[in-house]
C-alpha cells in the first residue's frame, strides 16, 4: 500500500517543488514505483519532469471536480521513471468551487483510494499558501514532509504551520503523521544557515530529518532542462543529498 | 497623493517582503512618508520592520472586515520611519469572508481613500498566492512592482502573472499601471541569474527597472533584528541596491 507525502510549507520558495520532484527521482533510482501529484496552479512540478504543462488535456484540476478518473490524468512514465498528474493555471478555478462543496477538502483523498496500490510512493507537491489545494493534500497524505529554507523568515514560519496541522489531525486526518522537517539551501559557510539550522534543532529535535539539502546551481539549473538532479547531474551535491533522503525517509518511514 | 504600489508575484520566496520593507526605508531614508501595508498573514513584512505581529490588537483583518478604521490599525513610526499596518495568522480567515462578498475585491481600496494624502507612497507586500488579498491589492494600487528571482520557475511564472494583470485592469483597475519588473537574489558570478535575466529584458524589455538588487546575506539577516537593512548595514550592497531603486522609482513615476 503506498504512502501518500505531502510537501508542504506556507512560506514561499523553501524548495517544495525542488524536493518534490528530486526525492521522485530519487526513489524511483532506488527501484521505487512513483506517482507525483502537482497541485500548484504554478505547474512548476509538471514542468520540472518535463512535460508541456498547458497543452495537457486532463490535468489534477479535472480529477478534483469530478470530471475524470486520477488514472486517466497520469502520465506514466514522465521524466525519471516517474508517472505524473499534472497542474496549470486552470487550477486556479478550483478553490472556489472546493471552497463551496462540503466535502471540499476530501476530493484528492476519494481520488487516490483506488491507485494507491499500484504506487510505493505519491508524493503531492503543495502551492505556498494554506488553501484547499493544501487541505486536499494533507487531508489526503500519510505523511507530511515540510522544507525549510535555512533563513529566518521560513524558520518563523514553522511553528504556526505546526499548528495548522495539528488542526488538521484533530479535525481532518487523524493518521497524518509529520515525515519531517528538511533543511534546504543550506551552505555552511553562512552564519545565517548555521544559527537557524541549529535553532530547528533545538526547538523540533528527532522532527528535524538528519538528511540536509545544500544549496546546489545544479538543483536551479535542471528544471530549465524538464529533468530531474538524477538526469541532469547524478554527480551533484545535490543529486547525493536527495538520494541520501531518500534512503533516510525508506529507512524511518518503512516504504 | 501618495502613490500606491503593490509589491506581488505569485511565485513564492522571489524576495517580495525583502523589497517591499527595504524600499519602504528607503523612500523614508529620502524624505518621504511612507506607509507600509502587509496584506500577507505570514506577517512577514510586519516582523521586519519590529513589530511583534501576534500582539497587535488590530491588524489589517480588522480594517477589511469593516471593524476598525484604516488609521486605528496603523503603527505610527516602527522602524526606519516607516508607518505600519500589520498583519498575523488571523488574516487567513479573510479569504472566505471576502469571497462570499460582492465587493470583496474592493476592500482596501475603499479603506485606503481617506488616508492617501498623508502619504507620499503606500507600499503593500502581498502573499504568495492570486487570491483574495492580492486582489485587493491590485485594485487598490496605481502601480504595481513584481520582483522576480533570477531563476528558471520564477522567470516562467511571470507571463501568466501579466496575463493575470491585463484582467485585472480590464474588470477591477483601469488606472493599474506596471512600475516595474525588478530583477532581485541576482549573483553575477553565476550563468543562471545572468541567462534569466538576459531573458527577461528580451521578453519585457523597459518593463525591466534598470536597478538590480544583488544576492546578499545582510538582506538575510537583517529581519532576524526587526530591522531594514538601511539600519542593519547602510553600506551593504543590499542596502545600496534598494536606495538606488527608491531614486528610479521617484524619477519614472514622479513620486
Ligand atoms: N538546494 C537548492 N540549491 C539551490 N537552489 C535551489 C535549491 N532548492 C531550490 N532551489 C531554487 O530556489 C528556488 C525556489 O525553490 P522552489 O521553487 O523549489 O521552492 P517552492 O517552495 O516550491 O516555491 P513556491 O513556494 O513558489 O512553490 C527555485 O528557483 C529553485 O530552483
Ligand atoms: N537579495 C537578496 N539576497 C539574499 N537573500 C535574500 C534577498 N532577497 C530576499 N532574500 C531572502 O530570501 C528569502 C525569500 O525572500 P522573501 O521572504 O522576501 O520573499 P517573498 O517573495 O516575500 O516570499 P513569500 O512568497 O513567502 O512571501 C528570505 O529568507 C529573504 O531574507
Ligand atoms: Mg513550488
Ligand atoms: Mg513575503
Amino acid at each position: 500500500m503506498g504512502r501518500v507525502i505531502a510537501v508542504a510549507n506556507q512560506k514561499g520558495g523553501v524548495g517544495k517543488t525542488t524536493t518534490a520532484v528530486n526525492l521522485a527521482a530519487a526513489f524511483a533510482r532506488l527501484g521505487k514505483k512513483i506517482l507525483m501529484i502537482d497541485m500548484d496552479p504554478q505547474g512548476n512540478a509538471t514542468v520540472a519532469l518535463g512535460v508541456e504543462k498547458d497543452e495537457l488535456s486532463l490535468t489534477i484540476y479535472d480529477v478534483l471536480l469530478g470530471e475524470c478518473k486520477l488514472n486517466a490524468a497520469t502520465i506514466d512514465e514522465a521524466q525519471s521513471a516517474v508517472a505524473v498528474v499534472g497542474a496549470n493555471g486552470d487550477l486556479t478555478a478550483a478553490e472556489v468551487t472546493l471552497t463551496e462543496d462540503e466535502a471540499g477538502t476530501l476530493k484528492l483523498k476519494k481520488a487516490l483510494k483506488k491507485v494507491r496500490k499500484k504506487y510505493d510512493v505519491i508524493l503531492i507537491d503543495c502551492p505556498p499558501t494554506l488553501n484547499m489545494l493544501t487541505l486536499n493534500a494533507l487531508a489526503a497524505a500519510d505523511g507530511l514532509l515540510v522544507p525549510v529554507q535555512c533563513e529566518y523568515f521560513a524558520l518563523e514560519g514553522v511553528a504556526a504551520l505546526m499548528d495548522t496541522v495539528e488542526v488538521v489531525q484533530e479535525n481532518l486526518n487523524p493518521d497524518l503523521a509529520l515525515d519531517g522537517l528538511l533543511r534546504t539551501m543550506h551552505d555552511r559557510r553562512n552564519n545565517l544557515a548555521n544559527d537557524v539550522s541549529n535553532e530547528l534543532v533545538s526547538h523540533f529535535g528527532m522532527k528535524v530529518l538528519q538528511t540536509i539539502i545544500p544549496r546546489n546551481v545544479r538543483l536551479a539549473e535542471a528544471p530549465s532542462y524538464g529533468e530531474s538532479i538524477l538526469d541532469y547531474d547524478a554527480k551533484s551535491n545535490g543529486a547525493v543529498a536527495y538520494l541520501a533522503l531518500a534512503n533516510e525517509l525508506i529507512r524511518k518511514r518503512k516504504i
